[in-house]
């Protein structure tokens, strides 16, 4: 399994929908300082659902809707796709176990009327939920906040981190 | 599951020792609980040592890019025991010198055969190696963008741009 | 004494907006007191805003390379206020793209007319702008030394090697 | 004035004496990782005398005493010198309120036969104290954690820091 890309749509700087295609191998995502590159692992965790807005630079949900940059029209909402590319081994086990080739993941936050947010989840663009994502990511290895996603600046925390932080690190893998 | 954990650790160890030997060019690395019968009541604790250096370095006096080093031996360490899809990394070649910020690249590229690595970097050392690149920008507007027609050449070459106006 | 910090303050405000002004490429700045009558019972805050972004931005919000770059315009700001006979820079450019990178570097060696600048960088833009340049190596066995007749040429060869070699 | 250069003797990872010169204008410091470069601004912290040895780096003072590296031959103490070019301005005054050219300021730390650690100071090759250094290095805008040294890892933090640690930075100037 791996991820074939983002799709997204008024994701913090991201305006309107631009689609980030990845390979199988080997991707380096590179570009000027503010332009967006770390939105884009910021959208990543959005989806896979990471257990706090700190974790993607937001202080709340309402911040990761595109703001208008210097226009100042901003938007409503914001979407983010993830595409995985999902094949079937040889004894018909998928890593995410849902029965398609392709799996596609959305979650989407949008303001009401009375500027409330509503966060909703999509599954092959049908609805679902936050524990289905989560069940299915488990199992495939891909939960957010994993010790697989390293934010920027963290590089060096594994080493900095204290023994029993490092321990439950480990636990979360056993 | 106290015989798990202690199962899963002795594995990661011996990876952890074969990986920060390979990556440090000849130093050792290991990692051990501080309590070895009741695991869940200590931590882990880990020591690396670069070569040449002694060994009674602690952790916590190793420079920024060595410190780098250890974590990262760690991330594909875990990976050997328990891969995970994809790896995400993001600026983990700040701290590190050309040589080393190769090595990583390096790393990732060889292991991107059994997952999919993405690495955000501003290092050309570390553009040099990747197979495929994508170009993010914000145009003056605020508004990201992914850039056109954009590869290997055009990444090294929008870093490079800088260095050369001042020549 | 209320009076002198809030005077302090303002001055340094005015040369903050002044160089993010400069280092930012025309974005904006500014600094102000929680508390302007009572500034001992509130905090200093600081917003900055690059070009192009909406006036909403928030700091948490901006990247790595924009919060290195705020955070240097206010040490220089302060330097215009007060300044400090040398200023050390460690590894100040690890996030900041080649051109962001260049501001830096170029804006030390103007102000090195009135104060020392020493920046310890991996970064070949910087290397490139400095007027002295010192090697540092351990030579395997773990004890630093300076390298001999070390020069500018020698500095950005010392990283490109590893570079070249990839080639 | 203008720091001239660092005799270091023993500190951290240079065994035996190393002089690392600066110029007036604008130096680079470069090297491989573990080299010994920010051992350096350890060096420069530990003789303006530095409130913790956490900011240098080190658990307690023996950690500053040359380990022995690869060949495990440790030393039993260590010693740093700043010198400083220190000329008198057209009313005579000077930065640094001592009436030389050159200023010589060196710190060394010695394990005692008991292993206890010995802290000195010294002016000009003259025996010093802690209290001097302060008060000559507060003289010349020089004292030690000013906003003027950024460690590695740390240059983001005054934009990240809460607005009072970041009016305290401001107290200390005014
Ligand atoms: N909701 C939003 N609407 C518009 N812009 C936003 C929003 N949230 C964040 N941004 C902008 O995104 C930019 C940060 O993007 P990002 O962190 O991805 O940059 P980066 O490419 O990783 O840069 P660096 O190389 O410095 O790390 C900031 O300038 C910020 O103002
Ligand atoms: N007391 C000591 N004796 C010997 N070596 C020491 C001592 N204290 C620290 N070191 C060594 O100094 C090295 C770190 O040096 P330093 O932090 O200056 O590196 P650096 O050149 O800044 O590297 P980087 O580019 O990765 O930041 C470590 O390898 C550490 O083991
Ligand atoms: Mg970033
Ligand atoms: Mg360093």
């Amino acid at each position: 399994m791996y991820l074939k890309g983002l799709e997204l749509e008024n994701f913090k700087s991201f305006k309107g929908q631009v689609d980030v295609p990845f390979i199988r191998g080997f991707t380096a995502i590179t570009g000027p300082n503010g332009s967006g590159k770390s939105n884009c692992g910021d959208a990543i965790q959005f989806v896979l659902g990471t257990k706090s807005n700190k974790n993607i630079r937001a202080d709340n949900s309402k911040d990761l809707i595109f703001n208008g940059g210097g226009s100042n029209r901003p938007a409503r909402g914001c979407k983010v796709t993830l595409i995985f590319d999902n094949p079937a081994a040889e004894d018909e086990r998928r890593s995410l176990n849902i029965d398609t080739d392709e799996v596609r993941l959305t979650r989407s936050i949008r303001l009401t009327k009375s500027n409330n947010v509503v966060s909703e989840y999509f599954l092959n663009g049908e609805s679902s939920s936050r524990n289905h994502f989560r069940m299915l990511l488990a199992g495939a290895n891909a939960s957010a906040d994993g010790y697989n996603i390293v934010l920027q600046g963290d590089v060096t925390n594994l080493a900095r981190m204290t023994p029993s932080k490092r321990r439950k690190v480990l636990d979360k893998v056993a | 599951r106290k015989k798990r954990l202690s199962a899963v650790l002795k594995e990661v160890d011996s990876n952890f020792r074969e990986v920060y030997k390979n990556l440090s060019g000849g130093g050792k690395g290991e990692l051990f609980l501080e309590k070895p019968d009741d695991p869940f009541k200590g931590g882990l604790s880990m020591w690396a040592k670069p070569p040449g250096k002694s060994s009674k370095v602690k952790l916590e006096q190793l420079s920024g890019g060595e410190q780098s080093m250890a974590s990262l031996a760690l991330i594909f360490a875990i990976q050997d025991y328990d891969p995970s899809p994809f790896y995400y990394f993001d600026e983990v070649d700040q701290n590190l010198d050309p040589i080393n910020a190769e090595r990583i690249a390096t790393m990732c590229r060889l292991r991107s055969e059994k997952a999919q690595f993405i690495q955000v970097t501003l290092r050309k050392v570390s553009l040099q190696l990747a197979d495929h690149h994508i170009g993010i920008t914000h145009a003056g507007d605020g508004c990201s963008r992914r850039i056109a027609n954009f590869d290997r050449e055009r990444a090294i070459e929008l870093g490079e741009k800088a260095f050369s106006e001042l020549k």
